[in-house]
C-alpha cells in the first residue's frame, strides 16, 4: 500500500518494537559476564539506577504528557531500557576486540556514561514516538514536549556527555533507521552549536583543563 | 551511512571518551 507519513511513523515504531522483542529489560549473560569481569561488580549499581530513573522518568513523562499517561511513560522506558542493554553489549564487544581487554571496570562503574547511554536509547525511543504524533497529531501533540533536550533536563545531564556517546551509539547499533541516525546527527548538531555552551556547561571547564595542562590544540590562526 | 559524519579516529572509543582506557 501507498506509504504515506503517518503509516511511515507506526512503521518505523513497530521496527523499532521489533528489534527489540526478544531483548530483555535485564542483563544478559554475555553482559553478566563483562559484568563479572569487571574489578568492581558493576551489577548492582547499573540495575538499581535503572529502576530510580524507571520513576524519574515516568513521572516526567506523565508531568510533560498527561498525568493518565503515566504508564505509558513506563512502556517507553522499557523500550529504552532493552536498547541501553543491547547497544551496552554492542560496545563491550567492540572495545573488547578493538583494545584486547575483558576488565572494563572504570567505564561499567562510571555513572555518567551509564546515564548518558540511557538517555541516548531513550531519546530514539521518543524521536520515534514523536515522530508518529507529529505526523498524526501535528505539533498540538503533547508527546512534542518530548522533543530533544527533554531527556537531558529529565536526567540532568550534561549536554557534552551524551554528544559523547552518540557516535559509538550509532557505530554499535546497525538496525538505527537512516532517518535516526539523522535525528541523532542533529542532536549532536545542537549540542555543538548552542547546548554545550551554556553558561553551566561541562565544556567550559573541560576547555580551561586542556589548556592548563597544554593537551588543547593551539587555536587557528585567525583568516587574513 | 554517508550523512551521518563519523569523526572518531581509529583509536578512540567509548573508553577513551570517558577517560576509562
Amino acid at each position: 500500500p501507498q506509504q504515506t507519513p503517518i503509516r511511515a511513523a507506526m512503521y518505523s515504531i513497530q521496527q523499532l518494537r521489533g528489534e527489540l522483542t526478544s531483548i530483555s529489560d535485564q542483563p544478559s549473560g554475555i553482559l553478566m559476564v563483562y559484568f563479572k569481569n569487571c574489578t568492581v561488580d558493576p551489577s548492582e549499581d547499573i540495575t538499581k539506577r535503572v529502576d530510580q530513573f524507571g520513576q524519574i522518568f515516568s513521572q516526567k513523562f506523565a508531568q510533560a504528557v498527561g498525568q493518565r499517561c503515566e504508564g505509558l511513560g513506563k512502556k517507553r522506558f522499557t523500550l529504552g531500557v532493552q536498547l541501553y542493554y543491547k547497544v551496552m553489549e554492542s560496545m563491550l564487544k567492540s572495545e573488547e576486540k578493538r583494545l584486547s581487554v575483558q576488565n572494563f571496570s572504570k567505564l561499567l562503574n562510571n555513572a555518567t556514561f551509564h546515564t548518558s547511554l540511557l538517555a541516548c536509547a531513550l531519546e530514539v525511543v521518543l524521536a520515534t514516538y514523536v515522530g508518529y504524533s507529529l505526523k498524526n497529531g501535528g505539533s498540538e501533540s503533547p508527546e512534542t514536549n518530548l522533543c530533544f533536550p527533554w531527556i537531558l533536563d529529565v536526567f540532568q545531564l550534561h549536554a557534552f556527555d551524551v554528544y559523547k556517546v552518540i557516535e559509538s551509539f550509532i557505530k554499535a547499533e546497525p538496525t538505527l533507521k537512516h532517518d535516526m541516525i539523522e535525528h541523532l546527527g542533529r542532536c549532536e548538531q545542537q549540542i555543538m552549536e548552542s547546548i554545550a555552551w551554556k553558561s553551566d556547561s561541562l565544556l567550559f571547564e573541560l576547555l580551561r583543563q586542556s589548556r592548563e595542562d597544554g593537551t588543547g590544540e593551539q587555536a587557528e590562526p585567525p583568516a587574513t | 551511512t554517508q550523512d551521518y559524519h563519523f569523526g572518531l579516529e581509529d583509536h578512540e572509543g567509548i573508553s577513551e571518551l570517558f577517560d576509562c582506557d
